[in-house]
């Protein structure tokens, strides 16, 4: 089973035309291992991108370096999923069949 | 299905037995389809809401394209339970099931779903292998011959935007293909993806304005605005081109082609916090909402017969 642990989902905001023609080629920068989660719209309008541990700091650099601003959305996306899990198990575990 | 929790997430099969289960206690109003086969040989299961008449004209929904997307299918559970609820009670969704059909297909990627359960909960594709490519699966909202293959969609098999070697080279975009052109009277189609709250009409692949876009546009509107009403959700609507980016091979510019005036694509709610992996206490807020939405849609499909 794939598990996320360390990959976080970074929420990024175009400022302008330039930037938005960064973004717009994210997916195609291969050695990032980027997951678009929510593609590049507009300017002002955020992107979302889901960065394995592996990249995570070269990829950051590449934001600064390119003066684009983000913010961490998701810290530890495997933390989400076990909570996501667990309440599934839970929800399971109430529901039991009736005889 | 009265006892079954609509607040959570389910897997596959709870999705299928939650379908039989339906069909079993509304006999006279709700029917299953299987319309084809998934890659891995699942059912592709469509639940036909009717109240009688032969190939009445009907509105066609689908939820969970992109299997990750688990509010979507979610949110599909929640519809059929809330149609067969409101029928007889609801004067507007009584008079459209009473002169139109309603077809729901609630797990459109079984493969997928499946998938995101037991080892992927990213996985957003078909499970279909590339033949010569490590990388499985292809975008099912890429395959469609609608611009197929033209530039917002990948070559590349192991992007989340792959569009396939071929228009309909899924079945599971197949199927749906083949159901929607030898029924012939579907006048409205809706997908439902999440997320990024935005609802969508063609084109995706063109920024050539569709014929009907005026219409389309202020349709759109109406829908969002029933839609915040519940709870203040804000959408954005518009044609995908110009709201999203562009994308080529999508599903609502095949079936507008195909002469289905009223094609959307939803993107439903984010919390901001989240993407697509909502807490499932976003489920029942998602559904609602939604559903004020798709009323406003198929009213007008029954009102504006054409």
């Amino acid at each position: 089973k794939e598990t996320f642990e360390g990959h976080q989902v970074l929420r990024i905001v175009p400022k302008n035309e330039l930037q938005l023609a960064l973004l717009k080629n994210l997916e195609e920068i291969v050695e990032f291992e980027l997951d678009v989660w929510m593609g590049v719209t507009g300017v002002s309008y955020p992107v979302d991108v889901r960065v394995p541990p592996h990249t995570l700091e070269t990829f950051k650099s590449y934001l600064d370096s390119h003066d684009l601003e983000y913010s961490t959305m998701i810290e530890d996306v495997q933390a989400i999923l076990d909570m996501e899990r667990e309440q599934m198990k839970s929800a399971a575990r109430l529901v039991q069949p009736r005889n | 299905t009265d006892s079954f929790d609509y607040a959570n997430y389910h897997t596959l099969s709870e999705i299928y037995s939650f379908q039989d289960m339906l069909v079993a206690e509304n006999p006279n109003l709700v029917s299953k389809i299987v319309i084809g086969q998934s890659y891995e040989g699942r059912p592709l299961n469509v639940l036909k809401f009717s109240t009688g008449g032969s190939n009445r004209p009907a509105i066609w929904i689908d939820t969970g394209i992109h299997s990750r997307e688990w509010v979507t299918q979610a949110s599909g559970l929640w519809f059929a339970k809330k149609i067969v609820t409101d029928y007889g009670k609801d004067s507007a969704l009584t008079a459209i099931l009473n002169n139109m059909d309603i077809f729901l297909e609630i797990a459109t990627n079984p493969d997928g779903y499946y998938f995101t359960h037991t080892s992927n909960r990213m996985w957003r594709k078909t499970r279909k292998p590339n033949p010569g490519n490590s990388c499985y699966g292809v975008d099912p909202n890429r395959n469609w011959d609608a611009g197929f293959g033209l530039p917002g969609a990948s070559t590349n098999p192991c992007s989340e935007t792959y569009h396939g070697p071929s228009a309909h080279s899924e079945s599971e975009v197949k199927s749906i293909v083949d159901f929607v052109k030898s029924h012939g009277n579907i006048k409205t189609f809706i997908s439902i993806h999440s997320y990024s709250q935005m609802l969508l009409y063609p084109c995706g692949y063109t920024t050539t304005p569709v014929k009907d876009q005026a219409e389309l546009h202020s349709l759109a509107e109406k829908a969002i605005t029933d839609l915040a009403s519940l709870y203040g959700t804000r959408y954005r609507y518009g044609s995908i081109i110009n709201v999203i980016y562009q994308a080529s091979g999508s599903t609502v510019d095949w079936t507008y082609e195909q002469g289905i005036k009223y094609s959307y694509t939803f993107e439903l709610r984010d919390t901001g916090s989240y993407g697509f992996l909502l807490p499932a206490k976003q489920i029942i807020p998602t559904a609602e909402e939604t559903w004020l939405a798709l009323m406003a849609l198929m009213d007008h499909t029954y009102k504006n017969p054409y």
